[in-house]
């Protein structure tokens, strides 16, 4: 564990709490993605399976568990609490465009062609492009609240902090995993212009709004 | 060192 790794986690740990925050003291969902959120959710089941194969520290368990629980207690949130104020009519990304392409690209490309590696894989996919639904979905109404930008900074500033980790890790442990390392430079990139906005914009006090 | 790849991250 190494210091950027530490701050990736905790910006993806502060960005999942907040989203549920602002769901439930808003008691709406107005603004963000129910289809990203699924998608997330796929990402972390599917990753996550090998909590019961593999230990490798209370610490991983317990984040592992956390972001599996919030993730389903976000779709509940949306789907099931608060479904009354779900953006739907915005929200019409097809997420199959992803899951399939992701799918393929897991069988191809894998490091072990098992059930729990080609799961792991795909999850890493996944996660790189489950965004996409939540930008297109901003994109189309043209602007974002602010919580929503914090949350979107925070969960973006998280695969930009592991990919730092990944090059302390190449240096110091000599350790390297591609797959991890090409889709957090994609997930990172798909971030930039938004960064830019939040920065040029949000940090400013002004809402996230896009130019017509 | 040939074993399965091990995820030890997040």
């Amino acid at each position: 564990m190494n210091i950027f790794r530490l701050l990736g986690d905790l910006s993806h740990l502060l960005a999942i709490i907040v989203l549920l925050l602002k769901i439930w003291k808003t008691r709406s969902c107005a603004g963000i993605s129910g289809k990203s959120q699924i998608l997330f959710t796929i990402v972390y089941v599917t990753r996550y399976l090998d909590l019961v194969t593999t230990y490798v520290s209370a610490y991983n368990t317990f984040m592992k568990i956390v972001f599996i629980a919030a993730s389903l207690g976000t779709l509940f949130l949306m789907y099931m609490k608060f479904r009354a104020t779900y953006d739907h009519n915005h929200d019409t990304f097809r997420i199959e465009f992803l899951i399939i392409p992701a799918t393929v690209l897991a069988l191809l490309i894998n490091h072990e062609f098992t059930v729990l590696e080609i799961l792991w894989t795909f999850s890493i996919y996944l996660e790189s492009v489950a965004i996409l639904p939540q930008l297109f979905l901003v994109s189309k109404t043209g602007e974002a609240e602010s919580i929503t930008s914090h949350y979107l900074f925070a969960l973006g500033s998280y695969r930009g902090l592991y990919l730092l980790n990944w090059v302390y890790r190449y240096y110091a442990e000599g350790h390297y995993d591609l797959i991890a390392i090409v889709a957090g430079l994609v997930q990172t990139v798909l971030y930039c212009d938004f960064f830019y906005l939040y920065i040029t914009k949000v940090l400013k006090g002004k809402k996230l709004s896009l130019p017509a | 060192d040939d074993e399965q790849s091990e995820h030890d991250e997040l």
